[in-house]
């Protein structure tokens, strides 16, 4: 990372830009230039190209570039606005601003609702939940019997799909993750409070007074 | 205790934890 592109970082990203991804997010433009920090670190990891690939976001959460996992992917591909399979600054605060401590719940409700529906069909469905089962299951290796899946799967649906259909719509998904809040857990970062403290280099970089 | 499919999802799943990336900076 110590190249020339990282001298004239964060210089790079422009005031305008750190203001405007300010103003369309939760953080401050000092907090966005924090995050800029992050993002550089993340971005140069294997390819310095200034975006995150998924073998770069894979090595941040897991400290290994290779593996399958299938919520690494849904994450990644929500990240990835554009859909052009990598992440870019403004992606990486948008997404970012949902997981702040701050955001609205509906926000974080949402994007959970959009990792679980795993081909976007717009409804959660009992195979993609008992494929994401059966994903931490192999990953932690774990051994659970068809039937107690089916068991587990079943009693699930009972609960959340309320008009029985069969499936979870987005307001059922609503309802049930509201009376159930644990659910939502991994969707706020207690980091993002303080963003600026956990990436103290940015102090000594930062030209920008909020 | 993981009669919850989505309880056991969101809390057994490393892939759907994003605090990784900010202990491992």
């Amino acid at each position: 990372c110590f190249d020339s592109r990282r001298r004239q970082s964060p210089r790079s990203c422009q005031h305008a830009d750190l203001a405007r991804l300010a103003h369309e997010s939760r953080f401050s433009v000092n907090e966005v230039e924090a995050l800029y920090e992050l993002f550089k670190k993340l971005s140069c990891s294997i390819i310095d190209d200034g975006l995150i690939h998924k073998e770069e976001l894979r090595l941040a959460l897991f400290q290994a570039p290779y593996g399958e996992n299938l919520f690494l992917d849904r994450v990644f591909d929500l990240f990835d606005e554009k859909k052009n399979g990598v992440i870019e600054f403004e992606e990486f605060i948008h997404a970012l601003s949902v997981f702040h401590p701050y955001a609205p719940i509906e926000e974080k409700i949402d994007f959970a609702f959009r990792l679980y529906d795993l081909r976007q069909t717009g409804f959660i469905e009992p195979e993609e939940v008992r494929e994401m089962v059966a994903a931490i299951l192999k990953e932690s290796d774990m051994i659970l019997s068809d039937e107690l899946l089916t068991m587990i799967i079943d009693k699930t649906f009972a609960d959340a799909d309320s008009d029985k259909d069969g499936k979870i719509s987005k307001q059922e998904w609503m309802a049930y993750a509201l009376k159930h809040p644990t659910l939502l857990k991994n969707m706020t970062l207690p980091y993002l409070k303080d963003v600026t403290t956990a990436f103290p280099s940015f102090i000594f970089n930062t030209e920008v007074e909020d | 205790k993981f009669f919850n499919a989505f309880e056991f999802i969101s809390s057994m799943s490393s892939g759907f934890d994003l605090s990784s990336m900010f202990e491992n900076k």
